[in-house]
């Protein structure tokens, strides 16, 4: 479909990704964790829910990371995983790793 | 409007009683927060996001406590809060209290 390209096209021409829905708490926590480590300006968000074609995007994540649920964070093209896996590696040190290697920070 | 009596009326008639919904990370975690001191029979969950009139239910929740976001939980008829109010209830021993001087454990 449409989506599964446009999907793929945003995961590799954005070092950091959230697949987000504006209203869902967990896709907050995912962004503040990145806060702890980048302006907003420096990872970008994608809220679905803003998307007619939200059907078709949920099932392009499903069909890339096996799930579609949100959030969906990537880094540097690698599917990082949900707000759970975002805020623990921000708070064990893995996220500013993966930052620094993206070379973002 | 319909809902706001239907509302009250679960209020009244339930010691413990969560408004959710079924796809959200947050009522889950407050779910679990309850699930610490109580069996699943012992408390009522509304998943909100089931009910074909959820519009009215969150205009109903909005006029009640002042917000339509979910989770909404209230312990014997009186509102204690979100997900984090609930979790951190359940940390502080807070929501014990409550749940002994509602007389439900
Ligand atoms: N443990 C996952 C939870 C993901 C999850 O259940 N997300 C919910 C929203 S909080 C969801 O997308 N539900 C399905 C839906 O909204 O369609 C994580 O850490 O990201
Ligand atoms: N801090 C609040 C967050 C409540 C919140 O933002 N809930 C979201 C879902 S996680 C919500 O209801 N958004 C509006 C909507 O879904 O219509 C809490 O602890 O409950
Ligand atoms: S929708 Fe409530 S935490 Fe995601």
């Amino acid at each position: 479909a449409e989506a599964l390209k446009d999907v793929h096209a945003a995961i590799a021409s954005n070092k950091v990704l959230v697949y987000s829905k504006s209203s869902c708490s967990f896709c907050k926590k995912a962004k503040e964790a990145l806060n702890q480590f980048l302006t907003p300006e420096q990872y970008t968000v994608i809220e679905i829910d803003k998307n007619p074609d939200l059907i078709s995007v949920m099932e392009a994540l499903l069909e890339i990371t096996g799930n579609h649920t949100v959030p969906r964070v990537f880094i540097n093209g690698r599917f990082l995983g949900g707000g759970d896996d975002t805020a623990k590696a921000a708070a064990d040190g893995s996220l500013k790793k993966l930052l620094v290697d993206a070379g973002v920070l």
